[in-house]
């Protein structure tokens, strides 16, 4: 999912 | 990161600098949307919170600390250094109506409900809308400085760039953030009458003037 790695984008 | 995703921030990055000189080199903010301004700051300050806690790149990093410096500086030289210039007559678009429906939007609907990810969420959705104000603003008066209209094309093309890096991750990646490219959609979209208006007059040197 998008969130669990922290958000990688601006 | 990938070409289009760089090619975009570097857009969304060019738009933050062309309006920042143009309001430090003629002292003034005619035209402009203090509103959208102060829209974009909060927009940046509830995604970046994670600046400390979560390191990605320096790249990142750097980023998003240059956005949160410009953007604030650009809402202080509106509402203080050049508060004389600002057309508030003009900037009427009512903010509440905004942030409020965003700020229960994002409440029901985010990728997990923590402090942080609700924050981001409202920060993407608030992003989707926060050029309306601006061009609210630019309806009103029914026209634009060039300068302002190139900020606004290449405000416009950062998002519509990262759809294009959004598809490009699906196929590579098998990422995709259906948050993140609803309201990217929205965003763009919102732009498409001013991108047919720059397209065809701007660019042949024309003043950009809304039909009347």
């Amino acid at each position: 999912a998008a969130y669990d790695a922290g958000h990688d984008e601006l | 990161m990938n070409v289009f995703r760089l090619v975009g921030d570097l857009s969304h990055l060019l738009a933050i600098i062309i309006l920042l000189l143009k309001i430090w080199k003629t002292r003034s903010c005619a035209g402009v949307s203090g509103k959208s301004q102060i829209l974009f700051s909060l927009v940046f300050i509830t995604r970046y919170l994670d600046l400390f806690t979560n390191f990605i790149s320096v790249y990142n990093s750097v980023m998003k600390i240059i956005y949160l410096v410009t953007s604030l500086g650009t809402v202080y030289l509106m509402y203080f250094k050049f508060k004389a210039t600002y057309d508030s007559n003009h900037d009427t678009f009512r903010i509440e109506f905004l942030v409020v429906p965003v700020g229960g939007l994002s409440f029901l609907v985010n990728h997990d409900f923590t402090p942080l990810e609700i924050l981001w969420t409202f920060s993407i959705y608030l992003e989707s809308v926060a050029i309306l104000p601006q061009l609210f603003m630019i309806s009103k008066t029914g026209e634009a400085e060039t300068i302002t209209s190139h900020y606004l094309f290449a405000l416009g093309s950062y998002r519509a760039l990262y759809i294009v890096n959004w598809v490009y991750r699906y196929y590579t990646e098998g990422f995709f953030d259906l948050i993140a490219i609803v309201a990217g959609c929205v965003q763009t979209i919102l732009y498409c009458d001013f991108f047919y208006l720059y397209i065809t007059k701007v660019l042949k040197g024309k003043q950009l003037k809304l039909p009347a």
